[in-house]
């Protein structure tokens, strides 16, 4: 991988588009027309109140769960990436723990619907109400805004594949032992997405997802606060129950 | 430290 020439061939841009495409469709959690049909399926009051009712390291450790499998997604994702497995194994950590939870979050645009404002969690849909037993409302709100301002983008499959590996694909991560690399990898990722946003005829989207990237930066920090405030609540919640792998790129 | 991660990316893909 490091010795392409550069400017890349549009051969291997092409190339490489097709392979981040290819790499986020078999990666996905939901399919989008699995997503589709099941877009009417809310929960019931009921349903919604036995959530609320859930005390709050209950609901932590729900959500540290859901989010944990999301993130075995993105690493998938992250591996199939070329170039990514050529990395050495403190880079590719290093891009994990501080990528893939604004990977989760972008990829979470999937799974939401803008005409209710509701996200797919658990089998359905549910709004910001069902989250309220975690108790940080703040930070619920964050993240569903961003769902929408994302939705807004109305980004087709293959640009939110491209946009997730330019996302996880970050030099200036702090920490990273081989930069050189990642740069390069970088810079190949961005020609693919100009290339793909020159020939959808919407160039106008670069500058629109660039700005999203201090966003989803802003809302990773938010969650680490949180759990902070959490695991000075709960420390034996989190030191006990929490999946492992939540604990080990967020704590 | 990172054991799981560890474990998760030197699985192949399959």
């Amino acid at each position: 991988y490091p010795y392409c020439p550069y400017p890349p061939s549009l051969l291997h841009i092409e190339e490489l588009c097709d392979s981040i495409v290819r790499s986020h469709r078999d990666t996905s959690q939901f399919r989008l027309e699995e997503l589709q049909a099941l877009r009417w399926k809310l929960f019931s009051r009921e349903e919604i109140h036995a959530y609320q009712s859930k005390s709050v390291d209950e609901m932590w450790q729900h959500c540290a769960v859901r989010l944990t499998e999301a993130v075995q997604y993105v690493v998938e994702f992250a591996k199939r990436i070329p170039g990514f497995r050529g990395l050495g194994q403190n880079d590719q950590i290093t891009l994990l723990k501080t990528g893939s939870m604004e990977v989760v979050l972008v990829r979470m645009s999937r799974c939401f619907n803008t005409e209710n404002s509701t996200v797919f969690f658990d089998g359905k849909f549910g709004s910001t109400e069902l989250f309220k037993s975690l108790g940080c409302g703040d930070l619920m709100v964050a993240v569903f805004d961003f769902a929408h301002s994302m939705c807004a983008l109305r980004l087709t499959e293959q640009q939110m594949a491209l946009f997730c590996s330019l996302v996880l694909i970050n030099p200036d991560r702090p920490c990273l032992e081989d930069r050189g690399r990642v740069h390069r990898m970088r810079r190949d990722l961005e020609v693919c997405l100009s290339h793909m946003l020159h020939r959808d005829n919407q160039e106008s989207l670069q500058h629109k997802l660039y700005q999203k990237v201090s966003v989803l930066q802003s809302l990773c920090s938010l969650h680490v606060e949180k759990l902070h405030w959490f695991s000075q609540r709960y420390p034996l919640t989190v030191h006990s129950v929490f999946p492992p792998l939540y604990k080990e790129l967020f704590t | 430290k990172h054991k799981i991660l560890h474990r998760l990316l030197q699985n192949s893909t399959s």
